[in-house]
This record gives structure tokens, sequence and C-alpha cells, in this order.
């Protein structure tokens, strides 16, 4: 059961996997499994459903894990899952948003990547897609998604660490969420979490354009920051992608908002400067705690200004 | 399980654009020379680089003798590697 499940340790893809459907089983009133897809491996691509009735309702839409190596993203939203069901009749946002709202929570956005950090390569960042005639394994699943494929800030060199991949949405992995957000119709904000540098950043990454809500965009960035701030200290920069770090072409934010989704967020989790991507488990908790006061704020603004 | 022993992340600080360039230059090397934890973004963000222990001399002579500041972010990988895969074990065993 989940009763004995570590959440201040890290987890292999079965034991997240096995955890997911002890989750499932334990709290089926409001959370349920979908698979949405395999990966170009051949792993189900599981999304969780939070929901408390009705059908199609708005949605928000969370995933972790596209870079595989960002192991506290997983952990953090594996944290978070549980305590989405935790505070829904406590806290009243949680309650508010899931009354009105769904959430979908991809804890694995890229499955074969993250059992190979386990199993060969700790640092590895992409998906493991292979083609013929192609030396170097994997594409960023973070530069294969539709707005503004192929630009600057992604690589055309398969042997990059950001190679977009042949065509956007080659990856199973991403066309698989294309899909489904696609099909549901009802998305209202998506969050995608990364780590690490503590960053809470909104499109547009490949271009310097202001998105039409920026004002918007950038003081609900501040506002999910403080709260963020508040539980344990640690202090976030904040604003769009390509202003605040680099220019990045081809990354989920900017589809999903190009898509309509007007509430797009990326976060960059904890380190807070020592250990990068091999972040220790002891800083899990604190920061699933304080990654959820700024996702909850973002909730809360997405179910009181619908559109 | 590839092994980093003796691999190191540094840490650098751009000073200016220049900088920043020359760290851009070093991630177009084939083959691979550096993995890039945090790319050359802007003189205000440090970048963050692992080098594999072969390279290690070369990085670090490049670096100096463009006056690219840095410092060792992790010493050697693979000591928190180790660590990060016992802790696993370790909470494995608690949980069962």
């Amino acid at each position: 059961s989940t009763s004995s499940f570590s959440y201040s340790s890290y987890h292999t893809l079965e034991e997240i996997y096995t955890w997911i459907d002890n989750f499932v089983t334990e709290h089926s009133d409001i959370v349920s499994k979908l698979q949405i897809g395999h990966s170009f491996e051949n792993r189900s691509i599981l999304v969780l459903k939070f929901s408390t009735g009705g059908s199609r309702r708005p949605a928000i839409w969370i995933d972790s894990g596209i870079h595989s190596r960002e192991w506290i993203t997983h952990a953090t939203s594996v944290w978070i899952a549980k305590k989405i069901v935790s505070e829904y009749g406590k806290d009243r946002i949680v309650t508010d948003v899931l009354n009105a709202m769904d959430i979908f929570l991809e804890i694995v956005s890229n499955p074969d990547g993250f059992a190979y950090t386990h199993s060969m390569n700790r640092l590895w960042r992409k998906n493991k897609s292979t083609r013929p005639g192609i030396f170097c394994i994997g594409v960023d699943l973070n530069r294969n998604w539709k707005s503004g494929f192929g630009g600057n800030g992604s690589n055309n060199n398969p042997c990059s660490e950001t190679y977009h991949g042949p065509s956007p949405q080659s990856e199973p992995e991403v066309a698989a969420v294309v899909d489904f957000i696609m099909s549901h119709g009802n998305v209202k904000a998506l969050i995608s979490i990364h780590s690490y540098s503590q960053m809470l950043m909104y499109p547009y990454g490949h271009s310097l354009e202001p998105v039409s809500n920026q004002e918007e965009l950038y003081h609900l960035a501040k506002d999910a920051v403080q709260a963020l701030y508040e539980v344990h200290g640690i202090e976030y920069i904040y604003g769009s992608i390509s202003t605040t770090l680099y220019v990045a072409s081809g990354i989920t934010v900017d589809w999903a908002y190009d898509s309509g989704i007007k509430y797009s967020f990326s976060f960059e989790l904890r380190d807070t400067g020592r250990y990068g991507f091999l972040l220790p488990a002891a800083q899990i908790i604190p920061t699933a705690q304080e990654t959820w006061m700024a996702i909850r704020t973002i909730m809360e603004h997405t179910l009181h200004h619908p559109y | 399980q590839m092994n980093f022993t003796g691999d190191q992340v540094l840490r650098i600080l751009a000073k200016n654009e220049k900088q920043l360039s020359l760290l851009r230059d070093l991630e177009g090397l084939k083959p691979q020379k550096v993995d890039f934890w945090r790319g050359p973004a802007r003189p205000s963000l440090p970048v963050d680089m692992r080098v594999p222990f072969s390279e290690l001399k070369d990085i670090k002579a490049y670096l100096e003798s463009h006056g690219l500041a840095y410092n060792i972010m992790i010493k050697d990988i693979q000591v928190l590697l180790d660590e990060e895969r016992e802790a696993m074990a370790k909470s494995r065993r608690l949980e069962r």
C-alpha cells in the first residue's frame, strides 16, 4: 500500500508505477489512472486524473520528468498527488478547485529515459528513440513540440542534448500528451515541472515577443513565487523563458499557450547551488512542500479566472 | 551503469556575452566533451557543466586561458551517485 511508501526517497519507474496502482486503489473515489499512450520502448505513459464528478470539466494539467535525470521532479509529483487527496475536503482552495475542475498529473513524462537513468546512465536527459542512419540515441522531448519547432535554442544534431527530433511531435511521449490535451479540449492551465535553478517561467521561450496576457502571468508568477518562498525561504526568479533564461524552441509551455492554454508555466525546482541534478533525497519533501504552494496559487487563479 | 568517477561539475560565472559565447563554443565540440547542466544563458546566471575526468585538464586550461572564473561545484560525481544509490537501497529495505 502507499502507507509504506517513503515520500522522502527516490524510486525506480517500477516502484512509481506500483505506487500509482496502489494510490488509485486507495483513493478510487477521487483518483483514476489513464494510459494515454506508449513510449518509444513501449512503456505505458500514465496520467492520474483527480475528479469529483461531471464530464469534461475545465482542467489543470501538471507534468514532470520530461528530462529524465531531473529526479526531484518525479518525487515532487508523487508527493503532490498525495497532497491533493489529503487536502480535498480540508483546504478550501483545493476543495473549490476540485469541485469545479479536474486535475491531470503525468508523473513520468519520459519513462524510457527515466528507466535508463536507473539502469545505465543517471545523467541521461532525452528519451530513447532511435532512427535508421542516426548514430546517437534520443530526442530532447522539451524541444519536440510544434510551437517554434527547430528554432534557436534547439539543435538539429542528433548527438546534442537539445536535439529537437526529425519533426514536431515525432516522439510518442510528446504526441501522446498533445493528443490527450487536444481531445480533452478544456485544459485551462498547464504546469511543466523541471529542475534545476529555481525559476518559475511562462511563454514564450522561442521568442522575445511578450504574450498577450504577459502582465497577468507576471503577477501570477510573482504571487506563486512568494507563496513558495514563505515555506522554506527558497528564492526563485520569474518571468518569460526567453527573457529570464534563454531562447528555447519547441517547448511544452509555448505549445500549450499557442493551443489556447493561457496559464502555462514551467518550474525549475531547487537546487540551491550545491548538487544540481543530484539533489539529496532529504530535500525531496521540503522541495515538494514549497512547490505545492506555488502550484496551489496558480490553480486558485485559474479557478477564479475562467475563460 | 555508467561510472562517473572523477567527473566534476564546474560552476562558471561568465562576466559578459563574449565569455558566454566561449562557453557555447564548448557545447559544439565533437565529440561532446562537456555536459551543460545549466547552459550558457546570460551573464547574471551561473553556467554549470559536467566535465569528464579525462577532459578536466584541457577544459580547465581552456577556461583559465580565457579568464573564465570557475569553482568546483561537485568534486566527484560518482561519490554523490554512490550515496544516492545507497540511500535508495536503505529506503527500499525500510519500505519492505
